[in-house]
């Protein structure tokens, strides 16, 4: 019970669906050719998954940095940020994160994993992390048709992905930069905000274990 | 959602390969 860090348990599932989550808005919003990306199965539903090795390490290590920060909390939201060849953002998609207030009272579910047992032989922890999963499937499949409502992005464009801390982002620095070869900045004002931007609600995920 | 400043954000430092690279890459291949 005192070995399992539930933090570190909703950062491992965050970071897994966000890491699902770029693969397939970089294929979505045709920011790398569809050649690089292979079919696969997550969430028992198929996602588009970039093989190119260095941009998936790109990804990978951009998520391992931010998990410490997700562990404690401390990170407001995750912004995949598409930018045109100026590199001007044209478009954001926001990843809200914040932890429900359920999370403590939930604790030990997920602890003992198969106590105690329902009526009907489900535990309560497999249809909890059933839930989660019926969460995150929803998201995945509402970012893959996303582009039927979106414009069309520039040619050339990019991406880059930012981190808003709950406090000053400067607390913050020691604990992103896990990654000796893979340093962080602070993000300049005009890389954060986007002129007139238009929001469209995507899809909002609320289960005991995390809220996005 | 612009409610939060620039002094709130980190980035990572280098950029993600190009599309350019990317595509270079495929055409060795």
């Amino acid at each position: 019970r005192q070995d399992l860090n539930f933090g570190q348990v909703v950062a491992d599932v965050l970071c897994e669906f966000l890491e699902v989550a770029v693969h397939m808005i970089l294929y979505v919003r045709e920011v790398y050719p569809i050649g690089i990306f292979q079919k696969r199965k997550k969430y028992n539903v198929p996602v588009q998954m970039s093989c190119h090795p260095e941009l998936n390490q790109y990804i990978q290590d951009t998520l391992h940095c931010i998990k410490p920060l997700i562990e404690k909390n401390e990170v407001d939201r995750v912004v995949v940020m598409i930018l045109d060849k100026e590199h001007h953002p044209v478009e954001r998609f926001v990843f809200e994160i914040s932890q429900p207030p359920l999370l403590s009272v939930r604790l030990n579910v997920l602890v003992f994993p198969k106590l105690p047992f329902t009526l009907d032989g489900v535990s309560d922890s497999d249809s909890l992390l059933s839930h989660v999963e019926q969460l995150l499937r929803a998201s995945i499949l509402k970012i893959s048709v996303c582009d039927a409502i979106l414009e069309s992005n520039p040619p050339g464009c990019t991406f880059t992905v930012l981190v808003h801390t709950r406090d000053a982002a400067t607390r913050n620095m020691e604990k992103i930069q896990v990654i000796k070869d893979f340093p962080w900045i602070h993000a300049d004002e005009q890389e954060v905000n986007m002129r007139e931007p238009r929001l469209i609600p995507l899809k909002t995920m609320t289960s005991d274990i995390l809220k996005v | 959602i612009n409610r939060t400043s620039g002094a709130h954000v980190l980035k990572p430092l280098m950029s993600p390969p190009s599309r350019e690279e990317i595509v270079a890459t495929l055409l060795d291949h």
